[in-house]
């Protein structure tokens, strides 16, 4: 079965777009049929996987919103909206939201028309063994229909106290729809990134997080590593960059944990 | 005469926050009175500054809101909004949104009352020498009213490919309410932030930013400096917590600049 994780936090610049594209391309290395859901108007996922938002003709959120959750629950096939990538096995429904007209829209769209991205995911089904879906830095109308729509959410926790500080919050969301929308809602984990052992509150910070959150934080923990950022300046994930980098390694172990969990037949 | 600056991004994480709270407390040192206002849901500037939003019993965001712009154009004081803060000459109009549902309620109005921050720090004017306001990670509703009530935009870049590549739809907004509801708008500056010599990449995107932007980019750069982190941490500006570490120092000189260039009798 597909498992669909919703990668959120509403604290921006944590880390979740170098989670989806790294997770994906280690998960897709390793032999699962990936599809990346690029749900944030900023486009930082599309434009990491090769495809910028203003070179697209066809397809991606903005396509998939015009075409609406009952329209949606007719079609048969995901393909019309998604895109191939670099990597065999991995694909990607893009972001091609180009202006501010658009992004409103699409966030008043996520208020009237809640199950759209359910709908357009459930086309997927079968097909994938993982989808994961970035999503924007805020508790709004988007991210709030992102964990609707999953099976879980991995929540990237950088090692900052200003990100600590947002997680009330995104527990009180996941409380709220698993008691609305979305009663199977699980958190899939807490991933810390950006971790440096050589600076003292970085240390304190995970100590601090690792008793706070018990047992909700992955075994795998994500280095401060600059190749990670010189991978997305070269447009593609770490893995074709510099494989056997501490960020790129972390993620690969936290890629076999979860396929280990959700694939070990 | 009272300068409005919005800090603004697209991009989540790049220190929108971090100058907002230095700046502010560098400038009431200076002796200018200062206003900041958190727009930004997340509520980060509030819980730096002392205040944190779900122990605010009146005023705020949420109130302002609330009252409606054709109100506001009949109040006489923003004083029923704002706090105290631990610095004299810096007072704080806090962000007191604690669920989704108010969050989805104030990006609705943003669309539909979008008079209602300007005539809010309208009520501040010839109160304080400056008014800074920081806007949330996207390009949406919230942001647009922050431009529009602005006299100009500092905008942090971070030195780093993925937020570089958001500027092109910054600065397309700014051309379109240039030409529509803020003809004045201007470009503050552009703050390069978190810069570490002792990365290649890092030196690398400052020339480009340099080059790219002429003569936009502030003197000021903003260092990577942990003294930064851990004063948020503590919940004070760093001017109160190590008033001599590179970053404060940095945000001294920034406001040095914005001090003569808008005070200088
Ligand atoms: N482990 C890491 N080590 C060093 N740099 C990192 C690491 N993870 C991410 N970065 C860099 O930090 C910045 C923020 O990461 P990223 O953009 O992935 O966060 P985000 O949560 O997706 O941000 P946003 O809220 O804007 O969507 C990026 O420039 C990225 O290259
Ligand atoms: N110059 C710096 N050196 C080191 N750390 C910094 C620096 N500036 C900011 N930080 C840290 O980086 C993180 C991001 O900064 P900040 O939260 O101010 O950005 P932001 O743009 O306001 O984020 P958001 O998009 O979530 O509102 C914070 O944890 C902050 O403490
Ligand atoms: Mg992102
Ligand atoms: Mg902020």
């Amino acid at each position: 079965k597909t498992r669909i994780i919703a990668i959120s936090s509403q604290k921006g610049g944590v880390g979740k777009t170098t989670t989806v594209v790294n997770l994906a391309a280690w998960l897709a290395l390793l032999d699962n049929r990936v599809l990346v859901v690029d749900f944030d108007p900023q486009g930082s996922t599309s434009r990491c996987m090769g495809l910028s938002p203003n070179k697209l003709t066809h397809g991606g959120l903005l396509e998939m919103f015009r075409c609406g959750a009952l329209e949606l629950l007719k079609q048969e096939q995901i393909e019309p909206y998604i895109y191939k990538t670099m990597i065999k096995n991995l694909h990607l429904l893009p972001s091609n939201i180009t202006s501010t007209e658009d992004e409103i829209w699409l966030s008043q769209q996520a208020v009237e028309d809640p199950e759209l991205l359910k709908n357009a995911v459930d086309l997927a089904i079968g097909q994938f063994d993982f989808i994961l879906i970035d999503a924007p830095p805020s508790l709004s109308a988007l991210p709030r229909m992102a964990l609707a729509a999953a099976d879980s959410i991995l929540v990237p926790l950088q090692c900052e106290e200003m990100a600590l500080g947002t997680m009330p919050r995104l527990l009180g969301l996941i409380r709220d729809l698993q008691k609305s929308s979305n009663r199977w809602l699980q958190i899939e984990g807490i991933l810390m990134t950006m971790f440096d052992p050589s600076i003292g509150y970085s240390r304190r910070l995970l100590e601090q997080a690792k008793s706070h959150f018990q047992g909700l934080l992955f075994d795998a923990v994500i280095p401060r590593d600059p190749r990670l950022s010189e991978a997305i300046a070269a447009h593609r994930p770490v893995v074709l960059y510099d494989m056997n980098s501490p960020g790129s390694l972390a993620y690969r172990s936290l890629a076999q944990h979860l396929q280990q969990k959700y694939r070990a037949e």
